[in-house]
């Protein structure tokens, strides 16, 4: 038996992009963009090619200590095998669901589960309560408690039809169809570019798509 | 009065925390 090369690894969780493009929206060379950008957040304070919790937080805030319910769910979907780090294939084939040509039906799911805080298969009026309250406190908005019920109130009973008191998922999805700018905040118009928001990387490329 | 016809799902996707084009900043 004869010893095998051993084949380069750049990282736990590295995967292939040849892999993540034919499962993703991403074309090879934009894949290999992504782990550019893949290397740059992960190294930002632990230098161990997988992106903690801090460095997400670091990359969207400019500030490793600053908590955000929303960011953190974010965090939590991207990080599916959820051992508490986002490795590369994590990040790409979750960022391939803000891709502009990804299916509307992917990004509705995906707004879904985020806002399912307590993962029952539900958005419920607690949770779109709790979200709003978050949302007030990161914008230091002050509305009265009646107010906000009431905006609570108005838009619970406008998504929940069935008025079982609990956001399905066939009621979001509807609801986002007629409210679609619900929805614009899943859409990353830099994904398109990728490849030139990282111009170093193309020159580097390995695979011409 | 204009809050209340606000829709709460609106409000919250303007979330910084939501809006993960900072990750591509330089």
């Amino acid at each position: 038996m004869g010893c095998y090369p051993s084949k380069q690894v750049k990282t736990p969780g590295y995967e292939e992009p040849t892999v993540l493009a034919a499962e993703t929206p991403f074309t090879v060379s934009e894949v290999e963009a992504l782990y550019e950008l893949f290397k740059k957040l992960s190294s930002s304070i632990i230098d161990d090619g997988l992106i903690h919790k801090e460095e997400f937080q670091l990359a969207l805030f400019k500030n490793r200590n600053k908590r955000n319910l929303f960011a953190d769910r974010i965090f939590d979907l991207f990080d599916v095998k959820r051992n508490g780090v986002i490795e590369f294939g994590e990040f790409v084939r979750s960022l391939g669901i803000f891709h502009p040509n990804a299916p509307v039906e992917d990004k509705i799911a995906f707004a879904f589960r985020l806002y399912d805080l307590r993962h029952t298969g539900f958005i419920e009026r607690e949770e779109l309560k709790e979200m709003v309250l978050a949302l007030l406190h990161e914008s230091d908005l002050i509305l009265s408690d009646d107010v906000i019920e009431q905006i609570v109130d108005k838009t619970f009973s406008d998504a929940d039809t069935k008025g079982d008191g609990k956001i399905d998922q066939e009621e979001w999805k509807a609801f986002v169809l007629k409210h679609p700018s619900l929805i614009k905040n899943m859409t990353l118009p830099y994904l398109k570019d990728i490849t030139i928001v990282f111009p170093s990387f193309v020159l580097s490329s390995e695979v011409e798509d | 009065t204009a809050p209340v016809t606000m829709n709460a799902f609106e409000l919250i996707s303007t979330s910084q925390g939501l809006n993960l084009s900072s990750l591509f900043e330089k």
